[in-house]
């Protein structure tokens, strides 16, 4: 995938491009050059997110923006905090309401038009969808959000959630857990709306996994990196992270941040937070929506999964690993920073991923106590459902739906290992979080990590603390939600590169049906003779 | 902590129809929408009210329950939602 940065010559003229270095990265702000979201290829093949829509779940959006006004789609928007069509957002002397205008520039800031930056899928149409600017928030104005012209929005993105305070454990209620769940089976004509998350700006005090939007399997939750490949100081890591992008710079170089359209007018060079980081994932999803329409939910978080790269992206703590199918992922980053050149191209081929099956794996419903010290290890010992109609053979997500309680629920750490071997870290310390009585309750812990294994076999979930004093702990259950395939999803995919994650997993898919179909025959002469 | 509850409430309708839903709302001074993913839910907020209160509306509440057209009415809790 080397490409000589010189040799890319993208002609724009406005007057912030060149500060985007998110979009093509030359160095910029002290930057890494080359890492970035590799946008320039999906143009150059012709991918500017034409025919698709994104509507921004934020305070609103400045659609009077000149870099907006022309790609705003005015009949997909609607302002559920004041009950009228008109999202534009609510003054404030400090321009507290310029976050929806800020993400709407990052996906659909027209081009070349000598106006702030460019979008990531700058022909785009975006919408407003303003329920953010309001004293409470409430499950009805969430999932009538979520669930607003899902025949005419193809991606929703959020840049918001829960508080990040270290010790909140929330997510969507029921009315919005019905509405997504609505969202990804009917939305676009059946082909699923698109849910793109910010994974949370808690740093090292928080888990994502705590964030029941961003741990859903319906999201593509997101998370960041800075111009130097390494996580930004507020980002924090959760095994249901899919993958990243970029967001602003822990230096003080004020070019650092992420520049796009902000209030009346106005252009910024200073959006950040995994709120930038989230839009830029919906930009890049429109791009290979573009290249092809068809794609379901499922195969834009397969897409994920095999285009976004390592790149350059690193941490000190939490390195980068296999899973038991060699997929490399990360913690902190998923699958890697997203790869819109060789999204869209793989996009262009894409056979929709066969049909989804859910396995009850196991369940422990016997209280068990967590030891002060130590740890508490149990296992469950799963067939995926093989021989049922729910069989599971190819992981997607996986799900420890988990009861427990704890003197201090942050010290609490929760790591499960798949029978191929991986290990996911479910839940981490939370230093902050000193619950002793909620814990939780039907939790579910999600990983992306397995993605592809096989799911038959052995699985460990281990339970212990982490912390100054000692603590007690009793999980009342453990049930392991399996979801995936039956039959191997990349296996009629056209492969484009060898050196390719799809080409990898292909092969693997391809000697083990030649495994099973010679078993197969053995079976059979066995049985002859 | 207390909960807090605001001018949002879910509607059940026992016959589902958005014009009979726009007459019962406006009947109880309220605004209508429907929810799009379920079968006879409508949203119904009322602008008189309070975007936040610590104590129940019952009067409205009753007042909704006490239509013979209307199934279930419940009051929105509130709660935080931070951008990122």
């Amino acid at each position: 995938g080397y490409r000589d940065i010189n040799e890319i010559d993208i002609n724009m003229n406005d007057p912030l491009f060149t500060k985007q270095w998110y979009l093509f990265n030359t160095g910029q702000a002290d930057g890494t050059p080359g890492l970035d979201l590799n946008v320039a290829e999906a143009w150059e093949l012709g991918y500017t997110g034409k025919g698709v829509t994104i509507g921004i779940m934020d305070d609103g959006i400045d659609y009077l923006h000149p870099d907006l006004a022309y790609n705003y789609n005015a009949d997909a928007s609607y302002d559920f905090s004041s009950n009228d069509p008109y999202p534009y957002p609510r003054y404030t002397d400090d321009w507290f309401n310029s976050h929806g205008t800020r993400c709407a520039g990052e996906v659909s800031a027209a081009a070349s038009n000598n106006i702030c930056g460019v979008g990531v899928a700058y022909n785009s149409k975006v919408a407003g969808i303003r329920m953010l600017d309001q004293p409470f928030m409430t499950d009805i104005i969430e999932a009538s959000s979520i669930s607003h012209m899902p025949q005419l929005i193809d991606i929703y993105s959020a840049s918001w959630g829960p508080t990040d305070n270290g010790k909140t454990v929330d997510g969507p209620r029921e009315l919005t857990l019905q509405a997504m769940a609505d969202g990804v089976n009917k939305g676009r004509g059946g082909k699923g709306s698109i849910y793109v998350w910010a994974s949370g700006d808690g740093g090292s005090y928080d888990d994502c996994n705590c964030d029941g939007y961003a741990s859903s399997m319906w999201t593509i939750s997101i998370n960041s990196a800075i111009n130097d490949g390494r996580t930004a100081l507020y980002d924090e890591s959760c095994s249901s992270t899919l993958a990243s992008t970029f967001s602003n710079g822990r230096k003080r170089n004020p070019e650092a941040g992420v520049a796009t359209t902000d209030l009346y007018g106005n252009c910024t060079l200073r959006h950040s937070g995994t709120s930038a980081a989230a839009p830029e994932a919906a930009g890049v999803f429109a791009l290979a929506l573009e290249a092809n329409l068809d794609l379901t939910w499922r195969d834009m978080q397969h897409l994920t999964v095999l285009t976004s790269k390592r790149n350059q992206l690193h941490d000190e703590v939490h390195q980068w690993r296999r899973n038991g199918v060699g997929l490399e992922f990360n913690h902190l980053f998923g699958y890697g920073v997203l790869d819109a050149g060789a999204m869209v191209k793989m996009a262009k081929d894409w056979k929709t991923v066969p049909e989804r099956f859910h396995c009850v794996g196991g369940s422990v419903q016997n209280p068990e106590k967590i030891p002060p010290t130590g740890k508490l290890v149990l296992t469950l010992k799963t067939n995926a459902c093989e021989g049922k109609e729910n069989f599971v053979r190819y992981l997607e997500h996986v799900q420890a739906v988990i009861t427990v309680n704890a003197t201090r629920r942050g010290d609490l750490n929760i790591n499960m290992t798949s029978p191929m071997g991986t290990k996911s870290i479910l839940l981490s310390r939370r230093p902050r979080d000193d619950d002793s009585k909620v814990g939780f309750d039907k939790w579910p812990f999600m990983t992306t990590h397995t993605w592809g294994e096989d799911a038959r076999g052995t699985w460990t979930l281990e339970l212990g603390f982490v912390g100054s004093a000692p603590q007690k702990g009793l999980l009342k259950e453990w049930t392991l939600m399996l979801h995936g395939t039956q039959s191997a999803p990349y296996i009629d995919q056209v492969v484009r590169d060898y050196q390719s994650k799809l080409a990898m997993s292909k092969k693997q898919e391809l000697e083990e049906e030649l495994d099973e179909a010679v078993e197969r025959s053995l079976q059979s002469i066995l049985r002859k003779n | 902590e207390r909960p807090v509850f605001t001018n949002h409430f879910l509607v059940e309708l026992h016959k589902d129809g958005e014009e009979e839903a726009r007459q019962v709302a406006a009947e109880h001074g309220f605004g209508v929408r429907k929810l799009p993913f379920a079968e006879g839910l409508y949203h119904f907020y009322h602008n008189g009210l309070a975007k936040a209160k610590r104590r129940r509306s019952l009067h409205h509440k009753r007042q909704l329950e006490r239509d013979p057209r209307i199934k279930m009415a419940l009051q929105q809790e509130g709660f935080d939602r931070k951008k990122r």
